[in-house]
């Protein structure tokens, strides 16, 4: 789940 | 990456382009909201903190996002300096007057009971992601007084809320694609509001732009 809240956005 | 993530930054970029286009072509920073840029400001700098974590040449990706993260915080506190600054003679500070404490206050509050984790990281990144629902709000209650709103200033509005529009659309994108994605309800909600207070901006846009005429908010 921590890739869950990897922030790939801008 | 899919087309509508694309699609959302390249409006964010051409957004921010014509606002400076705007300011430095008529020499003035009529009709443009200080507090909504400041609040940009703080927006990009709680959420791009990680951009001292490094890994920016982790994949072509990372390095797409540092480029633009480094654009995005350059270029609005640029416009930051061009409106305290430059053009400070022609800023409308008697109608520029949202009270944004509320908005940082509101953000805050939401950030400390729904943060996407219980980190100062995440907690400051759902600050900037409830901050940036709402950002926008002295810029239209600047415009609302001031009546009728020039071309470029409508079109930067409109850009602006086309990008987060794109942007709802790529997260149901990758909800349907990605399976880790799906617990990001922070970006949703916040999204959805954001978009959502466009909603009537974007109906007074397309209904003066079909009319040929400068856009005259009620």
């Amino acid at each position: 789940s921590n890739m869950a809240h990897k922030h790939d956005e801008l | 990456m899919n087309v509508f993530r694309i699609a959302g930054d390249l409006l964010h970029c051409i957004s921010i382009f014509i606002l400076l286009h705007k300011m430095r072509k008529t020499r003035t920073c009529t009709g443009i909201s200080r507090k909504t840029l400041e609040l940009y400001a703080i927006v990009f700098l709680t959420r791009y903190l990680d951009l001292f974590t490094g890994g920016y040449f982790d994949s072509a990706l990372s390095l797409y996002n540092t480029v633009l993260k480094l654009l995005f915080l350059a270029s609005t506190f640029y416009c930051v300096y061009l409106l305290r600054v430059k053009y400070r003679h022609t800023y409308d500070r008697s109608h520029d007057t949202f009270r944004v404490p509320f908005l940082l206050g509101a953000a805050a509050v939401l950030a400390f009971i729904f943060p996407q984790r219980y980190t100062i990281l995440e907690i400051l990144w759902s600050f900037s992601q409830y901050l940036e629902a709402v950002a926008i709000l002295p810029q239209l209650l600047l415009l609302q007084r001031t009546g009728e709103v020039e071309n470029l200033t409508s079109h930067y509005i409109f850009c602006l809320g086309a990008y987060r529009g794109c942007y709802v659309l790529n997260w149901i994108w990758r909800f349907f694609t990605d399976s880790t994605y799906r617990g990001q309800y922070v970006t949703w909600t916040a999204g959805l509001i954001q978009t959502s207070l466009y909603a009537d901006f974007f109906y007074y846009y397309l209904k003066y732009k079909k009319q040929g005429r400068a856009l005259k908010l009620p």
